[in-house]
């Protein structure tokens, strides 16, 4: 199901994808 | 090793996508700023797979009507499909606008022979509010194909989008906007419409001074 306008900090998206890179 | 370690499917690479603004300081040199990059260096056997995004969780933030995210992937090829957080940097630091040029540059690779169209979608809300297609001939270079676009000039909406956003006096405030703000780039077989790569792109702005980052994940339907 679509999740509609759930912020996206809510949505089921891997611990990574809210972690900055540090430069290589 | 480029497949599920890079932004690349069985047809065709990703090497190098850039979003830059640049700047003619004086006759000789020109100041050249990122604000999104992605330059991928030759995969190694070692180098981890690219962790995967159910597609359902972004479907929303991208067009859904007739050749939306959906309707695409649904005729795939799956492995052509990626997601891309980028951490925008957008410090800079270029007060007078005059003489500057807002560019994107991207290239790829192919074992094949093809003309490509790639489709850029600026979308907000989910919704398409501008829409580039360019067309690209293969260059034969080193027993491969590449195909280059080169320095391609940045709409006025995403020009005036960049400068209201470097504006707003707090980070927390440009990730509002950028929140319900993504690129859907589609790819494909100018001859037989085969989907090559689809990238939907999300964005954030970087919090260190180390400038643009980003992550790759391969979308799935779970």
């Amino acid at each position: 199901a679509k999740p509609g306008q759930v912020p996206m900090r809510k949505r089921q998206l891997p611990a990574s994808f809210w972690e900055e890179p540090r430069p290589t | 090793l480029w497949q599920g370690r890079g932004v690349a499917s069985s047809k065709l690479w990703m090497l190098e996508f850039s979003a830059f603004l640049e700047r003619q300081q004086d006759p000789d040199t020109y100041n050249k700023h990122l604000f999104v990059h992605i330059g991928q260096s030759s995969p190694s056997p070692g180098d981890p797979h690219l962790e995967a995004v159910d597609i359902c969780q972004i479907y929303d933030k991208f067009p859904d009507k007739q050749g939306g995210l959906g309707e695409l992937f649904q005729r795939g090829p799956p492995d052509a499909f990626f997601l891309v957080k980028f951490w925008a940097d957008l410090n800079t630091s270029v007060e007078d606008e005059a003489g500057c040029f807002y560019g994107v540059s991207s290239q790829y690779q192919s074992a094949e022979n093809m003309v490509i169209t790639c489709s850029t979608k600026v979308c907000s809300f989910g919704k398409q509010v501008v829409e580039k297609v360019e067309t690209e001939y293969a260059r034969y270079e080193g027993g491969r194909y590449l195909y280059r676009i080169h320095r391609s000039p940045l709409c006025e909406y995403m020009v005036n989008f960049l400068h209201k956003l470097k504006h707003l006096p707090e980070p927390y405030m440009m990730n509002s906007v950028l929140e319900n703000f993504t690129v859907l780039q589609v790819v494909s077989n100018r001859d037989t419409q085969e989907t090559l790569l689809c990238i939907a792109y999300v964005f954030e702005v970087s919090a260190g001074a180390h400038g643009a980052q980003h992550h790759v994940y391969r979308l799935v339907k779970e």
